[in-house]
């Protein structure tokens, strides 16, 4: 699963829905009661509710439309899109919207309403794509889905209770305490003092923090940090990285775990990647690295691996020799396994579980120490 | 016109994809067809990224069963982030 860019979720469980208009193709009941069984599907496994309206402006305002409707994404005739939907938000967002140029029906004749309104509102919720091909949330449209027999694929419902929790126990149920989406739960608290990354990285003058299988995206122009899903950007990277470093004169980002390593310029992983660590001239007892950064000026990056580090030659393109030497010769005061480095500001800024030192290379020292959430405005 | 390349005649099955990549994997607006390079790089990097996330064998190609799937009725939201 995955969820939209900055991981837009409802901030409240009781949403309200409106059908606007409706299509000629059935009868108004039909619809209700289409729209109806979509939303009872989310709300059998989340702790939202649906309260409909049939004036004024409810959160998600649910349309039938054709070709360009005012929102720059028309629709296009009968077949491929059939219907879009907007991320939680006040005004559109939230909005669920269907290409009435479609045959509209209740059973599999034509696109079925129900199928495609429950897809929809995953989005309206906060869901993007799911690359699971038996999830509701995968983009192609399945027309042999036993209707009968529908059910949420665990792909989704995994997803939604990432983002809202699960159901709370009916009253029959033995009150069990109700386990949070990891939002909540605590595993991803931005200014939990104890917080430290996998990875970090800049990223066309953003800075990129990895952690398990998320990652919190500073903006320059946004105090904020954003939090997403790496999956969200990078479907096919793996989660939980050992490190990550951008080399700028190539516009590319360097992601690394255990032996295996990609390069993603923007939303796009390179071709003929993964490729092995060793490529980079590691010997063979090198199983993973640590931490990497590069240093633009000097155009050299720097592989940490428990006590040691290596650097490798971005001109000549290979590892130097008389690497590895230790850290501690070359960085004074930077103790411990070092989880993630980042240059920013002249400095080079050495995270190692919940402690950040801000080394200075021309003095040759560490001159801060700081908690390794400090970037996230904690 | 490219010195490295005529023009190849027009390809429907081409013009579709890139629409369809442009609508749902980010392909560049720019990416034109009309100035197809040799190795029409971007363009096959983004057919991978589309059957890796649709679940089709990756050869980046407009292979048939490609095109089959990129023609089935669909949901207009993109498969990934911008």
């Amino acid at each position: 699963f995955s969820t939209f860019p900055g991981m837009p979720k409802w901030r409240k469980n009781h949403l309200t829905y409106r059908i606007v208009n409706y299509t000629q193709d059935l009868p108004r009941a039909a619809v209700d009661s289409a729209i109806k069984k979509a939303l009872k599907v989310w709300e059998g496994v989340t702790p939202l509710t649906f309260t409909r309206m049939l004036e004024g402006e409810a959160d998600i305002m649910i349309s039938f439309a054709v070709r360009e409707h005012g929102d720059f994404y028309p629709f296009d005739g009968p077949g491929n899109r059939l219907a879009h939907a907007y991320p939680p938000g006040p005004e559109f967002y939230g909005d669920v919207h269907f290409d009435d140029d479609e045959k509209w029906t209740e059973d599999a004749s034509g696109t079925n309403l129900f199928l495609v309104a429950a897809h929809e509102l995953g989005h309206s919720l906060g869901l993007f794509h799911s690359t699971d091909t038996k999830a509701l949330m995968y983009p192609l449209y399945n027309s042999f889905t036993d209707l009968t027999r529908f059910r949420l694929s665990q792909d989704d419902v995994d997803g939604i209770q990432f983002l809202y929790g699960p159901p709370p126990p009916s009253p029959a149920e033995p009150e069990v305490p109700a386990e949070s989406s990891p939002l909540e739960s605590g595993t991803l608290v931005k200014c939990d003092p104890a917080l430290s990354f996998d990875a970090v990285s800049t990223l066309r003058g953003e800075i990129l923090f990895f952690k398990n299988r998320y990652f919190w995206r500073k903006l320059h122009w946004k105090p904020q940090p954003e939090l997403n899903l790496i999956s969200t950007f990078w479907p096919s990277l793996p989660s939980d990285l050992d490190a990550a470093y951008e080399v700028i004169s190539k516009d590319a980002v360097f992601i690394f775990k255990g032996r295996k390593f990609w390069e993603v310029r923007g939303n796009d992983v390179q071709a003929g990647y993964p490729r092995s660590i060793h490529t980079l001239g590691f010997p063979a007892t090198i199983r993973k690295i640590d931490a990497a950064v590069s240093d633009k000026e000097k155009k050299k990056t720097y592989f940490f691996t428990e006590d040691k580090y290596w650097r490798f030659d971005e001109k000549s393109q290979s590892m130097e020799k008389g690497f590895p030497r230790f850290i501690a010769d070359d960085f004074p005061g930077v103790d411990g396994k070092v989880d993630a480095v980042l240059q920013a500001f002249g400095f080079f800024y050495f995270f190692s579980g919940s402690t950040q030192f801000e080394f200075d290379p021309n003095a040759r020292k560490v001159t801060h120490v700081l908690k390794s959430n400090s970037w996230l405005m904690c | 016109y490219p010195l490295n390349g005529a023009v190849k005649e027009e390809n429907p099955n081409m013009d579709f994809a890139q629409k369809y990549l442009k609508n749902y994997y980010n392909l560049a607006k720019d990416v034109n067809q009309v100035y197809r390079r040799k190795d029409n790089g971007p363009v096959v990097k983004k057919i991978q990224e589309m059957q890796k996330f649709l679940g089709l064998e990756v050869t980046g190609k407009l292979d048939s069963n490609t095109l089959e799937v990129i023609r089935k009725p669909r949901c207009g939201v993109p498969d990934v982030g911008q």
